[in-house]
């Protein structure tokens, strides 16, 4: 069955869209058929992917707020197997265009679910870094959460207001909904609070945290001003390999017993 | 007179956070009173000045909704001359909870105006990582916007739409609002991107960007896990004596002639 998995992380800044982008990119090159949705009124992703701006007049907004399809919204990459639903600037008025819909945090989950027949083996939810609407509807929708944490102080002060979010939305919107993981982005060796924060993570949460770490490369930052996921870019530099190793444990994890 | 300056950047992790903390710690280092507005629910800023989450029940968000006056949420920080406004989870709702509020722009700006007694001479207000009401009530309380600029591709797209951002809210909510200027932070000279970015922003935007660069340094990034500012933490470090450089040249700017 399809799996839907939501990108969230309501810091900013800690590679929720490098990670949508590249994981994305590498479940495509197993051969999974994968949609990335961005959710993201900056519509970074769209751009890493290569979605020009002028043709994004049809975007993930006006499947939450026009009840157009996905069919309608979701455009090939330049990535056998990868299409995205382009994110725009129109997203930011969600929260308060909704504000009296009664199915306002449910948008998301009616789109997917009437598109079943699109044949995506994999969803992945580019989320703004905010736990406004926008993100709300991407957990509802959602089968999981996957939590990119940078390695740094502020990054995890952020954590445990994430994971109780997470809990309210599931006891409200989605019972389904579970954590997918918790992936360390940024990781420096040479660092000590980087290091620092990897073990107090690993401490208290755990096997939720993916073994496989990203470490910091400034190739995953170049890949997007060619608007190309970095494993297009430069598959062998150490970001690629992470990303296509992150993938392999995902799939591990998530294989029915 | 007082001088109020919103930090803002819709894109995430750019140092919004690091700059008001740092930057704000500097001002107070040469003498001048400042009042930090902490208007992100992460309430980062608040935890990198030292106040306790426990410490945040009257917060800036009574501030803008239940109309409490910042001298009873304005309190001192380790840092002489240096006050804080802490922020707090609950500023989250304040889109929605403002929503029919036909001032909903205007009650930061309203809070500051009655407190003008306090004799700051400067406040900075660190803004969340949106385009949303509580950045809106920081621009429209502001004489002008500091943007800091992380030199990274991604960051680089969203500063268009910031700038128009900054157009409408000084054409509809406050026509003296202006650019303070543009920081580029995290800036690493080994590094081409960065580079490139900081050369294509002084190209388009000239005399609007410091000459003070801010350099990625660990040591700002370990400063708040101290709950204190870098220049307290480690005032030799690169990264401070940038924040006093800044300092220096805001000061310069923006005396009348
Ligand atoms: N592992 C990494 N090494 C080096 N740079 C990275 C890495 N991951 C992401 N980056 C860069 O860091 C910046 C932040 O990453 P990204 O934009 O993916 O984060 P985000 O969480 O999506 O941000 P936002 O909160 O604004 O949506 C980007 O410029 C990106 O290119
Ligand atoms: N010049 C720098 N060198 C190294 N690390 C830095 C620098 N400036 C900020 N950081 C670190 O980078 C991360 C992002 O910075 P910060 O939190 O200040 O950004 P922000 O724009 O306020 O983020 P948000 O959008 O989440 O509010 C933090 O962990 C911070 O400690
Ligand atoms: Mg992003
Ligand atoms: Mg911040």
């Amino acid at each position: 069955g399809r799996r839907v998995v939501a990108v969230v992380n309501q810091k900013g800044g800690v590679g929720k869209t490098t990670t949508a982008i590249n994981l994305g990119t590498a479940l495509a090159a197993v051969g999974r058929k994968v949609l990335l949705v961005d959710l993201d009124p900056q519509g970074n992703a769209s751009t890493g992917l290569g979605v020009a701006v002028r043709d994004r007049a049809v975007s993930s907004y006006d499947m939450l707020v026009n009840d157009v399809g996905i069919e309608r919204v979701a455009t090939p990459t330049k990535v056998p197997n990868l299409w995205v639903a382009a994110g725009s600037v129109e997203l930011s008025g969600v929260d308060i265009e909704l504000v009296d819909a009664p199915d306002r945090a449910l948008r998301l989950r009616k789109a997917l679910n009437a598109a079943e027949s699109l044949d995506f083996d994999h969803v992945l939810i580019d989320c703004p870094p905010a736990l406004n609407l926008l993100t709300v509807n991407a957990m509802t929708a959602a089968d999981a959460v996957l939590v990119p944490l940078q390695c740094e102080f502020f990054a995890l002060e952020g954590l445990s207001q994430l994971l109780k979010t997470i809990e309210r939305v599931k006891a409200s919107l989605n019972p389904h909904l579970t954590i997918e993981g918790i992936v360390l982005t940024m990781f420096d060796k040479r660092n000590n609070l980087s290091a620092q924060v990897g073990e107090d993570v690993r401490a208290t949460l755990g096997h939720l945290v993916y073994e496989t770490m990203i470490p910091r490369n400034v190739r995953l930052s170049e890949a997007p001003s060619h608007a190309l996921p970095a494993l297009v870019y430069d598959h062998a530099c150490a970001g690629s390999q992470a990303y296509l190793q992150l993938a392999g444990e995902m799939l591990r994890r998530s294989k029915p017993a």
